[in-house]
């Protein structure tokens, strides 16, 4: 699966 | 943001409050590796470079520039301020940061999510933080004496990725299956490196012994 590029953490 | 991500970032914080609280109070950073310490200021810039381009939420931001301030704060205590420096355990800290920075560099280039400069540094900060304990744990280990503030130190920071291990396991049920295999991988490397530590730093406590790693 596709990794989403979350940067929503630290 | 979930209980477990917030915990995790509480953690950090604190552990980071301990720190500063050791060398501004006992004007000491004796058992604390600069290398450590400087490898976290690297991680911090590399990782926080999105802080230009991309706002997230206040919380986020100030959280950003609160690790950011510190990180460098601890690194001009440790090599500037002229009590402090001098409790620096200068011949013990001897590992070098560019056997962990390279490497980490080179995988980074080969295994990322995008090749844009933000997304290969952001990843590059993912993989040095995971082994950036390394120095610390080499010190710890040669040092005869390590103190509460010290061992607590080390502790609460393995303990902040083991919660995120806990909040990623939480979004992945929660927020659409979302995988994310790099953190996930990193942040399993880097909480395991520290099972050894726990071990010691949970049976120094309940003992109440001081803390002593074998050598």
């Amino acid at each position: 699966p596709e990794e989403k590029a979350t940067k929503d953490e630290l | 943001m979930n209980v477990f991500r917030l915990a995790g970032d509480m953690t950090h914080l604190l552990s980071i409050i301990i720190l500063l609280l050791k060398i501004r109070a006992t004007k000491s950073c004796t058992g604390i590796s600069l290398k450590t310490q400087e490898l976290y200021v690297i991680v911090f810039l590399t990782r926080y470079l999105d802080l230009f381009t991309k706002y997230i939420s206040f919380y986020n931001t100030t959280m950003k520039l609160v690790f950011l301030g510190t990180s460098i704060s601890i690194v001009w205590y440790m090599r500037y301020h002229k009590v402090v420096k001098q409790t620096y355990n200068k011949d013990q800290d001897t590992f070098r940061h560019y056997f962990l920075a390279i490497p980490c560099f080179l995988l980074a280039l080969l295994i990322h999510h995008e090749f844009t400069v933000i997304e290969v540094l952001w990843t590059f900060s993912i993989y040095l933080e995971a082994v950036a304990i390394l120095p610390q744990l080499v010190l710890l280990q040669r040092s005869r004496n390590i103190d509460n503030l010290t061992g607590n130190y080390v502790f609460l920071l393995g303990a902040y990725r083991a919660l995120y291990l806990v909040n990623w396991v939480y979004r992945y049920f929660t927020e659409n299956h979302l995988v994310r295999w790099i953190p996930w991988l990193s942040g399993l490397v880097q909480t395991t490196l520290y099972a050894d530590f726990f071990y010691y730093y949970i049976k120094s406590w309940k003992n109440n012994e001081k803390l002593q790693l074998p050598a």
